[in-house]
């Protein structure tokens, strides 16, 4: 005989309680709760013949795949177990409960009066399996419980572990560090990271391993679980994981896509790599005359730029541009995008005009180049230089004439006023 | 100029002629800068109805009116060093009036600049006030005794007069003398500017830095070189922000 039973709580009784219960029977309780409660049994009452390991009547607790209590007797012995006040815990939320009584029995047994009760399970403290507890933050409520992650961090679809959103990792330098999220602490479960290292084409990247290399590995199947795979031009390599990290790959690609998955389990560490990208090489260079070259390198490779710059009063001539620096750069096909050009002496060329004002070169020949010397003055006695300046320019190493008061700027002549060249007799008093 | 000397060539750079286009002096001015001339604001307009002494724009005269010659010595015949020079602008200070002088000062900017030398050469502009009883050269082709014209520009040395003095002398014919005037002559008459003086430079020494600068600019007087009729002239000291705001020369 079976009794269905699916309150949240309820009380069950031996055949015909409080009398005594009858001989040869036998009853079935089979309690359900909801998922996410336990039952609690427990017995206000116990009164059943004993016998050795209750072989002949009994009360068994058990569930589908477990006996959790087999009791009979008025009171515990060593081979015979009764309630008492313990109460029966279900691990889950089913609990089937058995009354047996056998044919015969020697004195009236009042038989037993026991209540149940669903009561909440906290998965949150009493989860152990990994596959089930929570990765993160775990919240218990009446009759279930669900998962959070840390900050940065994003419940997966299987509402338990946490991941990142780590698929727009864009490296662009020439040089870089990239590692795991969160290395070299374990990384995130059931994450998805794209790298891509995308440099201007002419450039090879090249790949190095560093630190640790902890990657969730299966001893017989190849990475069946987290794993690193690499895209390099039409190559691919991997999948990598275990402890034993890969060695320095070349990819000679300037484009290159790493891809780290991880699944939804394991405390693994992760990984680092650090890569470097280099170019054709261009020919060692030679500084011009009265000029150098900077940096002065042993050895230029693609995109490596240098500036050309002259010694003082020296000016960088190009297609018959003065400039003060020049840069070329290192092109892809390993040569130089422009001819190193020469440094000529800086010429200041005529200096301006200065209006109501003269110019005396100070050379013979009216030298105008680096170091030469102009002197400007007014025309005298009707104009007067303002500022009062010797009215001395240099030509500076800019190819500037330059003063040391007004610098480049040229000074004015006003119009003396008030001096009458023929002067007249005193003044009378 | 009433009871004056002749001019010695080379001693007054900075004068200039205001001439009608036909050749006919009628001002005086002193050069400022090399693009400027300084004279008296009755010397660019019209002349005015007595009965209506409002001046409009329409009273000015136009700079293609009159021309300015620099350089210049004789009255009318041509000097070999004289410059003509035509005339861009005409300024009048805002406060000037008409009718009772005040503030009689008028700047002509030049469409050229001319070629400084010898005869033509800028005056300075006051330092500051000129000292007690300084006295000044006054010079210009205006009438002399018996209204006669001079063949050459004319001069006077006159000492400045104490405003009050001047004040009182003109009290009694009802004219004011206000802090933008200046006045210079004897007492007794004789040394003085007169019509068609106008405009023209009153000059003294600065004896520190040894340069000339400009006291004033012939104005207005009761007749000329009479007894307590002392020479008025407009007082550049006194106008001295407004010149430099319009023309920018510095000395």
């Amino acid at each position: 005989h079976t009794v269905e039973l699916n309150d949240m709580f309820g009380h069950i009784q031996s055949p015909g309680y409080p009398d005594s219960y009858p001989s040869d029977s036998e009853v079935m309780w089979n309690i359900t709760v909801p998922e996410g409660f336990r039952i609690k049994l427990y017995f206000m009452h116990f009164d059943l013949e004993s016998s050795y390991l209750c072989e002949y009547d009994y009360v068994k607790v058990e569930t589908e795949d477990q006996v959790l209590a087999n009791f009979c007797g008025r009171e515990t012995t060593d081979t015979e177990q009764t309630p008492g006040q313990e109460a029966i815990l279900s691990p889950g939320s089913f609990m089937s409960i058995t009354f047996r009584s056998d044919f015969s029995n020697e004195e009236r047994y009042t038989g037993f009066d026991a209540h149940y009760m669903a009561m909440d399970v906290d998965e949150c403290t009493e989860r152990e399996d990994e596959e089930l507890s929570c990765d993160h933050y775990c919240h218990n409520y009446i009759g279930g419980y669900y998962c959070s992650c840390r900050f940065g961090y994003l419940l997966h679809t299987d509402n338990r572990t946490c991941r990142v959103e780590c698929s727009d990792n864009l490296f662009t330098q020439r040089t870089g560090i990239i590692t795991s999220p969160d290395f070299p602490n374990p990384y995130p479960k059931s994450s998805e990271c794209f790298y891509t290292i995308e440099l201007e084409e002419g450039f090879r990247v090249s790949l190095q391993f560093e630190d640790l290399f902890d990657i969730e590995d299966h001893p017989d199947v190849s990475c069946p679980y987290d794993y690193i795979k690499i895209k390099a031009g039409l190559k691919s390599l991997g999948p990598f994981c275990g402890e034993k990290a890969p060695g320095p790959i070349n990819t000679q690609s300037h484009s290159v896509q790493i891809l780290f998955h991880s699944d939804n389990s394991g405390e693994n560490r992760g990984w680092k790599l650090s890569y470097s990208a280099a170019g054709n090489d261009c020919p060692v260079l030679q500084p011009p005359v009265h000029g150098k070259i900077e940096p002065l390198q042993a050895k230029y490779s693609f995109k490596d730029q240098v500036l050309i710059s002259c010694d003082t009063g020296y000016k960088v001539q190009k297609d018959n541009v003065e400039m003060d620096t020049f840069q070329v750069e290192c092109l892809k096909d390993g040569s130089w995008s422009n001819k190193i050009p020469i440094c000529k002496v800086a010429d200041c060329r005529a200096p301006a005009e200065l209006e109501h004002g003269l110019i005396t070169f100070s050379t013979r020949n009216n030298l105008t180049t680096y170091k030469s010397e102009i002197r400007y003055s007014c025309q005298q006695p009707y104009y007067k230089m303002l500022p009062n300046i010797t009215g001395i320019y240099t030509c500076s190493a800019q190819g500037t004439w330059t003063n040391k008061i007004l610098g480049r700027k040229l000074p004015t002549c006003l119009p003396v006023c008030g001096l009458p060249k023929v002067s007249r007799k005193l003044m009378a008093r | 100029i009433f009871n004056g000397r002749q001019v010695q060539k080379g001693t007054t750079p900075w004068i200039a002629m205001l001439t009608h286009p036909g050749g006919q002096p009628f001002c005086g001015g002193s050069l400022l800068g090399t693009n400027w001339i300084v004279t008296a604001a009755h010397c660019l307009h019209q002349l005015l109805d007595p009965e209506n002494q409002i001046l409009h724009d329409s009273d000015l005269i136009r700079p293609s009116d009159f021309k300015i010659i620099l350089g210049k010595h004789w009255r009318l015949q041509s000097d070999e060093n004289e410059q003509h020079l035509m005339v861009k602008r005409i300024i009048l200070h805002p406060l000037y009036s008409p009718t009772t002088f005040e503030n009689d000062v008028g700047l002509v900017e030049l469409l050229k600049s001319p070629m400084l030398n010898d005869f033509v050469m800028p005056i300075c502009l006051p330092e500051g006030p000129p000292e007690e009883g300084a006295m000044v050269i006054v010079s210009g082709w205006g009438k002399q005794f018996l209204q006669r014209f001079p063949d050459t520009l004319m001069e006077i040395e006159i000492p400045i007069v104490d405003h009050r003095t001047c004040q009182d002398a003109y009290a009694q014919l009802r004219k004011n003398v206000t802090a933008d005037m200046i006045c210079a002559g004897e007492k007794e008459g004789g040394k003085d500017a007169c019509a068609g003086d106008s405009g023209g430079p009153m000059v003294t020494l600065d004896k520190e830095r040894g340069q000339w600068y400009l006291v004033g600019t012939v104005s207005w007087g009761d007749d000329c070189g009479k007894k307590d009729r002392y020479g008025v002239y407009s007082y550049i000291h006194h106008n001295k922000n407004w010149i430099q705001m319009v023309t920018g020369v510095r000395n």
